[in-house]
């Protein structure tokens, strides 16, 4: 499964 | 990636390290005699740097890099995240407990009861979020106190008579940052499919908004060349 949407900004 | 993101980083990198060289000065201040004229407008002012909105940017940043070790973005996502929870705890440290810096810091003008930020902010994620998950409530939290985190300082500045030039530039810096994370946001909407996050874009640009009279007062003492005065 995609990992949860990770938050990629500062 | 982005030219604005990438800008918008180093413009809050460079609005940190402003502040940490404003408490050096200050710091350094204390060795030297006392008839240095800086050292005494430093040191008998107040350094005009509001404790609170310290402290909630330390919220803001230990509650938004939770994941700093469960989610490896990049390196350089790593690093920034690290100098930010780093500087932002320290600045609270020096301000509340360093020997020299806390003379400068005037807790009679910084009244502004913080608490009244949090609680709002906390049940609002709790009620509005993308996924109803310990890190992604804590993380949507962070976003909205960031957007209000400024309050106890913009309101510190107005009761300040003489603003000095590195507080200005700190808070300018501060609001600019965001300002371009909000070019950032429009220029990965357009280029990336599925880049929606409604909840980062509206409290960013409510964050922004919050500047629009400091930053009209200080483009205006730029351009006048007067000392930057916020009307009370």
């Amino acid at each position: 499964i995609e990992d949860e949407a990770a938050h990629d900004e500062l | 990636m982005n030219i604005f993101r990438l800008a918008g980083d180093m413009t809050h990198l460079m609005s940190v390290l402003v502040l940490l060289l404003k408490i050096h000065t200050i710091k350094s201040c204390a060795g030297k005699s006392y008839p240095c004229s800086l050292c005494f407008i430093l040191l008998e002012s107040s350094s005009g740097i509001s404790l609170k909105t310290q402290e909630l940017y330390a919220l803001v940043f230990a509650t938004r890099y939770l994941d700093i070790f469960t989610d490896f973005i990049s390196v350089y996502n790593t690093i920034m995240k690290l100098i930010f929870l780093g500087s932002s705890f320290s600045i609270v440290w020096y301000i509340r407990r360093h020997k020299i810096v806390r003379r400068s810091y005037d807790k009679d003008q910084d009244t502004f009861r913080h608490f009244f930020l949090v609680l709002p902010c906390l049940l609002l994620a709790l009620i509005i979020n993308e996924k109803f998950t310990f890190k992604e409530v804590l993380w949507t939290f962070s976003l909205y106190l960031e957007a209000v985190a400024i309050l106890p300082q913009l309101i510190l500045l107005q009761r300040t008579r003489n603003i000095d030039n590195l507080t200005g530039q700190y808070v300018f810096l501060l609001g600019a940052y965001r300002a371009l994370y909000i070019l950032n946001w429009i220029y990965r909407y357009f280029t990336e499919p599925h880049y929606v996050h409604w909840i980062t874009w509206i409290s960013g640009l409510v964050q922004t908004l919050l500047y629009a009279d400091f930053f009209y007062y200080y483009f205006s003492s730029l351009k006048n060349n007067v000392k930057l005065k916020l009307p009370a």
